[in-house]
């Protein structure tokens, strides 16, 4: 069974884009056949992996106008054998929206159920804001990592996106299940970080769902755009590339127990 | 005059609630008027001043919506001269798009526009996505301050959103001026903080509009929102506040050049 899962969390900056396209890779290597899609009008994740100026129409937002299918919108990527969805940074987030036929939150449900996705993990990069962009990746997904920042800012935002969550579970998509929180770019060199996530530890709501493993801080992480290239190949060596692939591990673990 | 100030980036994670509130103190320990707002549905800045429990039916949400004024929803902290308007956590950046009766781009600058409101600054805090209600605060305001971390994956975010910002320009408001573009974050302990750096200064369409000061890497910045306060309260004499100080007083001398 192919395994949806959103990386998703209202905080910016807490690596969503980062957990994507490292996770995708570790499950990659692990021999897993892995779509990711950019889900983010800012497109980090497209211009990431050198995808900018070649989309053309194959991108997600032509498949949530109704405009492509969603197998029409897949890349393969020369390097590896992942497949990529990129998004087209002028899609303007609402048009789609205000344009949609039927109800636009099971839009990208709908389309994908309708064909058969010979994969065993689909990976949705999510925008920050709580807008319609991102209720329509929960629909979508079975699942959401949540990644989460050690620091307090990040965490006072996890927990009403957790309520927001609990919302789409009692509404749109009774499936949505909480494949895991993810502590990132911990800094054991700093008080703050150990502190906060003592309190996630500490804090009952949290720890039942968090990963044993934890996203350490490592600059490497912040290399692998600079080559258009994920952490497994730039440092395979480093501290992110054994963090994502541990992740990785732990994520294939959890499989057939869901 | 009144300077009104959005602090924005469609980037997450890049600083701008940090900056909106220690800009924001330390441009009223030198002396100026300031009211800041939080214009994100996540509400950092509110939960971050400890508004969250107090703010009943004086918060943006209400305003945006038509049924409260804009200056009914002031709060004045306890501590300082600052002026707050918070926000509902249960805002649902939407809602007030559906429902506006006229243009909802342009609702907020006219309602704030029909008061006296007697302030040297007025400092939006802005979501990360680019929707309604960044287009709405962008429109509201006369210039933006953008946060730039010296990482690869914030200065591919931002060339977009400078385009983003002319497109405004060009429509709905003609006046939007770059008050800067302020480097944050900045780690000289790592040579990817600087070669982004050097990128940004080699850039001509950033260099012309980066301030002098740069916010370095502190980790005191992050333990402000533990204790509900500023830098400027939590560690006086830390870089993250003389950073910030020295910018206040950058953005002072504008004044007047504008
Ligand atoms: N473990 C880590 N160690 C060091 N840097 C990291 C780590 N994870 C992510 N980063 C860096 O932190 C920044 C934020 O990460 P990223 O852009 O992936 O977050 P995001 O949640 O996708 O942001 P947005 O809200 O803009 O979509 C990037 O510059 C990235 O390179
Ligand atoms: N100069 C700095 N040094 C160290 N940490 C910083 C600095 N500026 C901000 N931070 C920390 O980085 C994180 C991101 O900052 P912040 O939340 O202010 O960004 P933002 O752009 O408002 O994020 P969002 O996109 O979620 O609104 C926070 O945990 C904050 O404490
Ligand atoms: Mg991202
Ligand atoms: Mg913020």
């Amino acid at each position: 069974a192919c395994r949806r899962i959103a990386v998703a969390n209202q905080k910016g900056g807490v690596g969503k884009t980062t957990t994507t396209i490292n996770l995708g890779a570790a499950l990659d290597k692990a021999g897993k056949r892995v779509l990711i899609v950019d889900g983010d009008p800012q497109g980090s994740l497209t211009s990431w992996l050198g995808l900018n100026g070649g989309v053309g129409d194959r991108e997600i937002g032509r498949v949530l106008s109704g405009l492509i299918p969603f197998v029409d919108a897949i890349h393969q990527l020369e390097e590896s054998n992942l497949h990529v969805i990129p998004i087209d940074h002028a899609m303007n987030d609402l048009k789609w929206v205000f344009e949609a036929k039927e109800s636009w939150e099971t839009s990208l449900r709908k389309e994908m159920n309708s064909w058969p996705l010979n994969y065993d993990y689909i990976i949705f990069d999510c925008p920050a804001s709580y807008n319609p962009l991102l209720v329509n990746f929960l629909v979508a997904a079975d699942e959401v990592v949540i990644p989460v920042q050690t620091e307090i800012l990040s965490l006072n935002s996890t927990i009403p996106f957790l309520e927001r969550l609990s919302e789409i579970r009692n509404t749109l998509n009774p499936n949505l299940k909480i494949a895991g929180i993810l502590p990132v770019m911990f800094d054991s060199r700093t008080r703050h970080s150990q502190e906060i996530l003592n309190r996630m530890r500490e804090a009952p709501n949290l720890s039942k769902f968090m990963f044993a493993t934890i996203i350490r801080k490592n600059v490497r992480l912040t290399e692998g755009p600079m080559r258009f290239r994920t952490i497994l190949r730039t440092s395979p060596s480093s501290s992110g590339a054994m963090d994502y692939m541990a992740l990785a591990e732990e994520i294939i673990r959890q499989e057939g127990k869901t």
